[in-house]
């Protein structure tokens, strides 16, 4: 059965995409995994960080989550050209699925029920988060059993990080669904401004120090023009900084999602 | 009578917040204008970027919008210590506002409704939206009668400009609102990745060249650390790249913002 990891942060930019689509590729490929990666973001940013090896499909989420009676997630799943590692189409009709999903009952738990068979097909499945606390990360929080939070070296992600966490309290109390916090990820941050690393680093530890994961994603430009290629960074630049953060990133993840 | 400015982006992370607060202390201090910043964003990033300077109100925006029979803004504004500059109170309340709206009719007309004497009392009036394009950027748009988008030097960035353009022309078409496009600007233009930059600044160039703003914002690390210590980049490094970039932005635009 595989384990679902949602990848969320209100704060805008601070890695999640660049670290949904990283973290599934070294899964996949160094762990020998086979990995889902759901796009729940309007902006569908998934597929064109990985648009070299990725074909557009027929079905789309808002198909399923707007369904009259239950659709099965794998529908809207292909394969991608990258072996172990299948995704879910950009679907830039989340933006009015988001506002409609509003007036469902149970709106909370449609993912949750699309995903059974997926469950059986993949060791992790990973859930890429817009940049907010709508219906659409508290579907992804509520299909999920841990949430992955990226924070990069700012001030306005540190704050953010409280409201994210607020958000999974709600989500274990209120809905009563057991969602695990997997961690913290430090991202993007840059060797050259150790007082503001110092300043937010010293915040997080002082904060959430068991949250905090002991892998930190390096500010590296290879990570950007790998997007811009349309590859992961280990077709792109197998070499750089960035993929041995992400593959350190997978190896310290890979156990704690093993275990039943 | 003021000018309104939504600076609005899908995207991220690129620098709203970071632009809304600066350009209009620019604006304040550098150009003598009296400026309203309005934050519709729930993240409430602008009071952070200005704690040193803003004190809390009691009335949120979400009481404003989400009033019966309308309510005027000006009852949530609350001067800051900055000369010339007002603003409204952070508003975490926002994210349940935005799905409140929802089944609101005329749910796109609230904020310009509420305007109306603040548009008396301000030369200029800057509304800072979320990552997104729901109904509180929706209201932001409809109310404004410029957009500024800013846009970092990165392929998903560049991607995100033609999603809000196209938001814009529905609201041009359907809603039947003019609303002019301010500009484009380049944020995080970061000297020592000259590739990228061209290979982006090239793409902005090809699509968009007439709605290309002269001065970009180089990245400068001031800009973070004056958000960090809650202080605008004029009263926390005056002499920076950061504050020299944002004075020509206010130098720029204050003659058409002025032109009736
Ligand atoms: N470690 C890094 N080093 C350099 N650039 C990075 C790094 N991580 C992310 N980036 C760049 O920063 C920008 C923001 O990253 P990304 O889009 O993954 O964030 P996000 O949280 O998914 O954004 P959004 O909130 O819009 O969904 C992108 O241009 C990306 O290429
Ligand atoms: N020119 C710049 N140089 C250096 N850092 C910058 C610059 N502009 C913005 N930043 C930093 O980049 C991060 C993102 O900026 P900001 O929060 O203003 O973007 P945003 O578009 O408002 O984000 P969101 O989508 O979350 O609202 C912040 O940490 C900010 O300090
Ligand atoms: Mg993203
Ligand atoms: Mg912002």
């Amino acid at each position: 059965r595989a384990q679902v990891v949602a990848v969320a942060a209100q704060k805008g930019g601070v890695g999640k995409t660049t670290t949904t689509v990283n973290l599934a590729c070294a899964l996949a490929l160094t762990q020998g995994q086979r990995v889902l990666v759901i796009d729940i973001d309007p902006q569908g940013h998934v597929a064109s960080s990985l648009r070299e090896s990725v074909r557009i499909a027929g079905t789309s989420l808002s198909d399923i989550l707007l369904a009259h009676s239950p659709r099965d997630l794998m529908e809207a799943v292909r394969d991608s050209e990258i072996e172990g590692l299948s995704l879910t189409p950009p679907d830039k009709a989340l933006n009015e699925t988001d506002t409609r999903l509003s007036t469902r009952v149970g709106r909370e738990y449609i993912l949750q029920g699309a995903l059974r068979t997926a469950r059986t097909l993949f060791d992790t499945i990973i859930i890429d988060c817009p940049p907010n606390l709508g219906n659409l990360t508290l579907n992804a929080l509520v299909a999920a059993d841990h949430v992955l939070v990226p924070c990069d070296m700012s001030i306005l992600a540190f704050e953010g990080v409280a409201d994210l966490l607020g958000t999974v309290a709600i989500v274990n109390d209120r809905l009563r669904h057991p969602l695990s916090v997997l961690g913290i990820l430090r991202t993007r941050v840059d060797g050259r401004t150790q007082q503001i690393n110092e300043a937010i680093g010293g915040a997080l530890d002082e904060n959430y120090r068991h949250l905090i994961l002991d892998t930190a994603i390096p500010v590296n430009s290879a990570l950007a023009q790998a997007q811009a290629a349309g590859r992961s960074i280990f077709q792109y630049a197998p070499q750089s900084r960035g993929a041995a953060a992400y593959k350190a990133l997978a190896a310290e993840l890979a156990g704690r999602l093993a275990a039943p």
